[in-house]
């Protein structure tokens, strides 16, 4: 089962680009503000933060790995972006995103999320098998932290991700699913969740202040 | 996807889960 989800991964990621296709880029121009400079230095910004905390997590000597990891997580993010974004056109007949493309939680979510089927993809430890004392579990949620990503957030693109990627096996799409139930049913409540904003706005519109009672009850 | 519990409505995407409609 593991071998057939990776050769799947890698059959999805053969013909995948490191850099945005061409029908992304009419997409980007498209905008009002163009996103593509700001995409593509987070790309870059993020692979050095990642490089780092797998090493860090690892080993040094298995860095190189997650930069392979790393780099195919890219090409599926772009995949999908573009599956997502042909989708979105279709449903709402426009062709102008400036608004999601520029918004860096969206691109941050979207980008953790492909790295994350990449990383559940090939197992939860870099290390296994040798020898070493320390492996560091890498799975979900290991990625909100290395990009410094709410839950609550990254839950925002799961569903969209499956529907923008129908190669995913139906082990990847259990993962992503288990994610979701995770989120929903712990993290999403955690201490400086935006959760916790969004229930006061909404009690706020309803007139339901209740200026006595703190937002985390 | 047979498993998988899709809760989006038919009118709403990610556009809207980023405030973006």
């Amino acid at each position: 089962a593991a071998m057939n989800n990776i050769q799947q991964l890698i059959m999805i990621l053969n013909s995948a680009t490191d850099k945005p296709s061409d029908t992304l880029i009419v997409y980007f121009n498209n905008c009002t503000v163009n996103p593509k400079d700001s995409i593509l230095k987070r790309v870059e910004n993020l692979e050095h933060i990642f490089k780092k905390k797998f090493a860090e997590a690892v080993g040094p000597a298995w860095a190189e790995i997650g930069s392979q990891r790393y780099k195919l997580g890219v090409r599926l993010y772009y995949r999908v972006m573009e599956s997502m974004l042909k989708s979105e056109e279709e449903r709402l007949s426009v062709q102008n995103f400036s608004k999601l493309l520029n918004d860096n939680i969206f691109h941050t979510s979207l980008l953790a999320c492909a790295v994350e089927v990449v990383m559940a993809t090939y197992g939860r430890n870099a290390s296994q098998g040798n020898g070493t004392s320390a492996e560091t579990d890498l799975s979900f949620p290991w990625i909100l932290s290395v990009f410094d990503l709410k839950a609550f957030d990254f839950y925002k693109v799961i569903e969209s991700f499956i529907k923008a990627e129908p190669s995913l096996t139906r082990e990847m799409i259990k993962h992503l699913e288990r994610c979701e139930h995770r989120i929903m049913e712990s993290l999403a409540w955690q201490s400086g969740s935006p959760l916790f904003d969004l229930i006061r706005q909404s009690k706020e519109r309803e007139g339901q202040t209740d200026q006595s009672e703190p937002s985390s009850t | 996807t047979q498993d998988y519990h899709f809760g989006l409505e038919e009118g709403e995407g990610i556009s809207e889960l980023f405030d973006c409609d």
